[in-house]
């Protein structure tokens, strides 16, 4: 597979909604 | 068409390289996320942030920087290795693109992650520090008397018999036979109780009593009978870390066992350079801008991980010509402990081609590691750096920061932070 790595997380945070089988990015300062 | 988008999305971002060279001084945020939910701070392992940086205000010398990425290849091999399994792929072929090929062993995703987070344990609650791992279930402390071995940690062992709310877990217990499923490894059965192993993809492991235990995660956030790994045998690379937070998609995973209290929702944003701080949290809570979903992919549901589906990617702009079997042929995972994004060959390529023809004014330098597209910026203070963009099935667009773009060594030696799988089938 190919995999989404942490370095291109940066400055986004990164939802795990498992319930609802989704994952949500949202741009943020951090 | 000349719009204020179009325009954004040609225009490449001004980086000063200096900004890119890893700070001695921790700058944490100083902005807390708004929220009502437990939320930890993430701090990088090496960084001048944590309290586990064994080098003090001492910068990563180059070997260990190499060591690091060297890991993370051991990390994807690993991954690589348990979905062949799931998926009856013969076996998993070497990179190609790395020089020195490293040896594949199966196991559980390598157990040394990169960014940490600050729990307490136990009654009265100790302080442990642990690898946040989203690709993996789970959570394990060294535990005294560490029958056979406890490598060196920075904060003290967890000491079960000082704690009034430990409790071991029968083996007759249904989670104690969910452990195989979980780890791999076989539960065994030492005087009633249950006992886990699980190893890791560069050889690091942990045994012990599987346990249960209060979590503290906050002072308003306490989870009762939280199932861990309680490790008398542990050996590996997790250096100075109390142990492992698993948050993959697992019954034992922290994210299931806190379900009723959080919903299955976490978010993580990390920190944006080795000096900064970030943070972890569980429930929903609302953002800053909106999330954008894209759902979980059918590929890893019977997985551990968590799969997306990448539908292509856009460099300074431009939406690369890559078919889309290309990135459905294999999918795709995210993963809090890979550090550098690994593409399909073909989809690599193609990156790779274009960011060299937008990067051609400057110098290029030798290859580092796993990175082969490096350049020597000796003596320039600013760069221009194409705007890269991965598509997820959704519409959704990520459009990485330019610190998610180079991976700066020294100034003469700054990478495009982006490596390409062995086969397009991996």
């Amino acid at each position: 597979v190919g995999i989404f790595g942490n370095f291109q997380h940066l400055k986004w945070e990164v939802a795990y909604d498992v319930g609802k089988e989704r994952v949500g990015f949202s741009p943020s300062a951090c | 068409k000349d719009t204020a988008d179009t325009r954004h999305r040609y225009r490449p971002h001004i980086v000063k390289i200096s900004s890119l060279l890893a700070s001695n001084v921790c700058n944490p945020i100083t902005e807390a996320p708004h929220h009502k939910k437990a939320t930890l701070k993430v701090v990088h392992k090496h960084g001048p942030c944590s309290h586990l940086n064994q080098l003090g205000d001492q910068k990563m010398s180059a070997s260990d920087e190499i060591k690091l990425l060297e890991q993370d290849q051991l990390r994807v091999n690993s991954i690589h290795s348990q979905l062949s399994k799931r998926s009856g792929d013969p076996g998993f072929r070497g990179p190609k693109s790395t020089k020195s090929a490293i040896p594949v062993r199966s196991g559980q995703t390598i157990g040394s992650g990169n960014y940490i987070v600050t729990v307490g344990l136990g009654t009265p609650k100790k302080q442990l520090s642990l690898v946040l791992d989203t690709g993996s279930a789970l959570s394990w402390t060294q535990c005294e008397p560490c029958v056979r071995y406890c490598y060196a940690q920075k904060e003290p062992i967890f000491k079960p018999l000082e704690s009034t709310s430990y409790a071991n877990v029968s083996c007759a217990s249904e989670l104690c036979n969910a452990l195989e499923s979980t780890t791999g490894v076989s539960p065994g059965c030492i005087t009633s109780t249950c006992e886990y192993g699980v190893q890791y993809g560069d050889n690091s492991y942990s045994v012990g009593y599987l346990s249960k235990e209060r979590l503290t995660l906050t002072s308003s956030d306490v989870i009762e009978n939280f199932y861990f790994g309680c490790g008398q045998n542990n050996r590996g690379l997790f250096r100075g870390a109390a142990g492992l937070l698993g948050l993959s998609r697992d019954r034992l995973s922290l994210i299931f066992q806190s379900g009723k209290k959080y919903g299955r929702y976490f978010s993580y944003c990390l920190p944006s350079s080795r000096s900064s701080t970030g943070f972890l949290s569980f429930g929903y809570r609302r953002p800053r801008k909106a999330f954008k979903f894209t759902p979980l992919s059918s590929l890893t549901k019977d997985t551990q991980f968590y799969g997306l589906d990448m539908t292509g990617i856009s460099v300074g702009g431009k939406t690369l010509p890559i078919t889309a079997s290309v990135f459905s042929k294999a999918g795709t995972v995210i993963d809090s402990g890979t550090v550098i994004t690994r593409l399909p060959p073909k989809a690599y390529d193609a990156v790779r081609k274009a960011f060299r023809q937008l990067m051609s004014d400057y110098k290029a330098a030798q290859s580092y590691s796993i990175l082969d597209t490096c350049y020597d910026f000796t003596g320039v203070e600013s760069v221009f750096v194409p705007k890269i963009s991965f598509f997820f099935s959704g519409g959704v667009e990520v459009e990485v920061d330019v610190s998610g773009i180079i991976y700066a060594v020294s100034q003469s030696q700054v990478c495009l932070a982006l490596a390409g799988n062995g086969d397009d089938s991996d």
